[in-house]
């Protein structure tokens, strides 16, 4: 790992090798787990943070479901690192793996994010074929069983927001809903997009307050505070539908329905210039400014056990 | 390899709820070649409009129709795009030097 670049954009296979460094480099803390395999047969990988013990309660962390929001694998990738490095140096991260796991799916949208590589940068959505369209791809955050087919989604296979024919008809979210749901004991779902600087929470699919909105809203405005100190950066933060529209079949929906509380999304940074063309120069300090808010929420989640 | 010369990203900012719904009608399903980065939402949020150069007249002329205000957030995407690369491959060779 150390002579990777972490201020530089990757490839597929060049994060998926360096993963297998980091698994090398760190064997009694980090293993690869394949999860399934996406459209076009690709692998999904995450990333298990463990000190031992079995079936310990976890924190699940994922980034690139859509796979133009590149800065959002790049701070997967430092992230992964951070907390690698930082077991039994960061009483933080040395505490919360003492007791429990931690997951990460750097790419959860590979055959998307091959394709940005190759041949569209601007890709969304995943590479499956929908029957009877000329257009390819289901948006994979809308395709989650949560209010499936509602408001701010799409029937149009042609549209971005395109929810695909039924929910979890993407093998790439489906593997994801496998795995939580074999788990059965993961508390934290943290899915990771670009670029509106917020950090939103249940619920999406309609307006009225989650249950838990309260503590939820607590939390997130002590993040977002924290990831200020860093460089100034301003979120705003609130449910999803209250602060940007109504959107139907998202993860963190789909993951409070199915009974983990603290269930949020991520919209990383925006400097007003470069939408999902952010340089590299600004992967560092992205990742770095996002550190101290998902800090909160794990050890938010760490002490205060359900 | 898709190219993206002389294609815009427009930073758009309603006014009221009427300009939302406006903009609404540029979505991907009725202008297939315009692509939002950031859907309009509520009152307050910009919206950024990727417009490829070839309809770049047809959508200012609209946007300046109804009075929606905006402003140009990525003048020439492939120049960004050409950076990026530029960028990595930089990287690359440095790592393997």
């Amino acid at each position: 790992t150390s002579t990777f670049d972490f201020g530089s954009y990757h490839t597929l296979d060049e994060i998926y090798d360096w993963m297998n460094t980091l698994v090398h480099d760190h064997p009694t803390l980090v293993s690869k787990v394949q999860i399934g395999q996406s459209y076009e047969s690709r692998p999904l990988y995450v990333l298990k943070f463990s000190t031992g013990g079995s079936n310990r309660s976890a924190i699940w962390l994922d980034t690139g479901i859509h796979s133009r929001e590149w800065i959002t694998q790049a701070v997967g990738v430092w992230t992964a690192n951070k907390i690698a490095t930082g077991y039994g140096q960061d009483p933080s991260i040395t505490a919360i793996l003492d007791s429990m796991d931690v997951f990460i799916e750097i790419i959860a949208n590979p055959d998307g994010f091959a394709f940005t590589h190759s041949t569209d940068r601007m890709w969304r959505k995943t590479r499956s074929i929908n029957a009877g369209s000329h257009c390819i791809g289901v948006d994979p955050n809308r395709n989650w069983d949560a209010g499936f087919g509602g408001s701010g989604s799409s029937s149009n296979p042609c549209s971005e927001l395109y929810r695909g024919p039924y929910a979890h008809s993407e093998g790439e979210v489906q593997a994801i809903v496998d795995f939580i749901c074999g788990h059965g004991n993961v508390k934290a779902v943290i899915s990771i997009h670009s670029y509106s600087q917020m950090l939103l929470f249940p619920y999406g699919y309609k307006t009225a307050p989650a249950p838990n909105h309260q503590e939820l809203n607590e939390l997130a405005k002590k993040a977002v505070s924290d990831l200020a100190t860093i460089f100034g950066t301003k979120y705003t933060y609130g449910s999803i539908a209250e602060t940007i529209y109504v959107a139907a079949g998202t993860t963190v929906d789909w993951a409070y329905k199915n009974g983990v509380k603290y269930s949020f999304t991520f919209e990383l940074r925006d400097t007003g210039h470069y939408g999902f063309l952010l340089p590299s120069n600004q992967i560092i300090p992205t990742a770095t400014e996002t550190w101290p808010a998902l800090l909160d929420i794990m050890i938010h989640v760490l002490e205060h056990p359900y | 390899k898709k190219t993206f010369v002389g294609d815009q990203v427009l930073h758009i900012t309603p006014r009221d709820e009427e300009q939302i719904t406006l903009l609404r009608l540029l979505d991907d399903q009725t202008h297939p070649e315009v692509n939002y980065w950031r859907h309009p939402s509520i009152l307050g949020h910009p919206a950024d409009l990727l417009v490829p150069s070839s309809r770049l007249q047809e959508i200012k002329g609209f946007l300046d129709s109804h009075n929606i205000s905006y402003s140009t957030m990525i003048e020439d995407v492939q120049k960004l795009l050409d950076e990026e690369m530029k960028t990595m491959i930089k990287s690359r060779r440095t790592r393997s030097s």
